[in-house]
């Protein structure tokens, strides 16, 4: 049965995208059965790996309000072990729509049950927010990986999302684990990077991740081709840094 | 009476938090008296200008509840002509606790009434989000100024908070109109910049500001001494290029 990994961080822009994308499909690449789940309203990871967004077509907003079963809207990716659950803008309406729902933070949970069978790894792209999309992730999820940009502001963010995996935890979700923190966006060259590296292991030491994904250009073009690093540069360090990634989650 | 200016994107990390922290210092230096409302729940604005997050004293989330009016919480900062509303994590919350509030979308808007004559120019720092924080602000602002980081995934995401504004303005707030997309992060040496600013400046002609903010390592370092950049090192480009924003935004 699939393991499910949400990856969070309200914090905005610090490579929540980029992982669940390269992280994805770096672990379908190694031939293991991977579905993306992307439940966020900007529906990046959806047009990130190239799929075009379709008023036509349903996605998971009309999963998360119960029209549709989930497997009804899985969408397949040029990775053939790579299948993907689409978002769309009228997510961003879930919200308030969900409101007088019952076990609403309830229903990504439910609709991914079903699944678990046939995928052995399930993704969660999360919103930058706690807000009902995060927290329907965080109840569906096994473990929460982190991506957390070397940038002062990131390690401010750091407690309250630790602080609302533990609330989850508690009361919707009793196996929540932090799988780990991932740092992002390393810049040898840039002192900050190196004080916020150094703090995050002397605080969270053994839930630091070995593997750091470095700056690289290259991670922010492939998008734009909507394509997984490793099929748009294959030897850049980014996409040597998420097989290395999925290599490390894959031996844990 | 104040002009309001909302600094908004849901995209996250494009430097809304920066433009706002550094347009508003480079406005109280040129001796214009200058509020910065930090309606984000991460409180990145507040800490950013070295005022501690503190338990005992009341902030903004306080005011939306309806607890305390807005001039009570105001605290100065190292600049004469600029105060900060500061934020807390407890906003994290307000989504929540105001949905069955009465005209919840303009709680921010009646807190400011009673300031506007005190302030030539108040500023709102948003967080990554199109829920009721954001439409706060733009229901109180008459402005919005849009930070677009020039990469990909920033350009994608424009339809949806234009959308929102418009909604805004035909339903809560007749005045409001976008002041001006501003170029952030901006990298000379990285083609994806080049081809998103290009095409920004085709679709959206008139409404880009000629000011383009460069990715400037001193900007991000300047959070974590609690400063400004024109405080922090004024002789960065990273100061330059907002006290040149400041400029082109005073004499419109
Ligand atoms: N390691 C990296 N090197 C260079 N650029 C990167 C890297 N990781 C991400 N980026 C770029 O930085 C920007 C932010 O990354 P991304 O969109 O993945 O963050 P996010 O946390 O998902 O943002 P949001 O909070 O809006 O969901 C994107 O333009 C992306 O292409
Ligand atoms: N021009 C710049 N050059 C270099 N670094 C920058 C620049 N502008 C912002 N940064 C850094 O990039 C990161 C993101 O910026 P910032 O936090 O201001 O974005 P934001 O849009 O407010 O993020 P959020 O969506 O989380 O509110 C921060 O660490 C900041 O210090
Ligand atoms: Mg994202
Ligand atoms: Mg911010």
């Amino acid at each position: 049965s699939a393991k499910i990994v949400a990856i969070a961080n309200q914090k905005g822009g610090v490579g929540k995208t980029t992982t669940a994308i390269n992280l994805a499909a770096a672990v379908a690449v190694a031939e293991k059965d991977v579905l993306l789940v992307d439940i966020d309203p900007q529906a990046n990871a959806t047009t990130g790996l190239g799929i075009e967004k379709d008023a036509e077509q349903k996605n998971l907003y009309h999963v998360l309000l119960g029209e549709v079963p989930l497997d009804s809207v899985l969408r397949k990716t040029e990775l053939s072990h790579l299948m993907v659950a689409p978002s769309d803008n009228n997510l961003f309406g879930a919200e308030v729509e969900l409101v007088s729902v019952p076990e609403r933070e309830r229903r990504l949970r439910e609709a991914l049950q079903p699944l678990r069978a046939r995928f052995d790894y399930i993704f969660i792209d999360c919103p930058p927010s706690l807000g009902l999309l995060t927290i329907n992730a965080l109840t569906a999820a096994d473990r929460v990986i982190v991506p957390l940009q070397c940038e002062y502001y990131a390690l401010e963010g750091l407690t309250s999302l630790l602080n609302t995996v533990r609330m989850i935890k508690d009361s919707l979700n009793p196996e929540l684990a932090v799988d780990g923190i991932l740092l992002t966006m390393f810049d040898r060259r840039n002192a900050i990077a190196h004080r916020v590296s150094e703090e995050v292991r002397q605080y969270f030491t053994d839930q630091v991740f070995e593997t750091v994904i470095p700056r690289n250009v290259r991670l922010s073009e492939a998008p734009s081709f909507g394509k997984p690093i490793m099929l748009y540069d294959i030897k850049s360090t980014g996409s040597e840094s998420y097989m290395a990634l999925a290599r490390e989650i894959l031996s844990a």
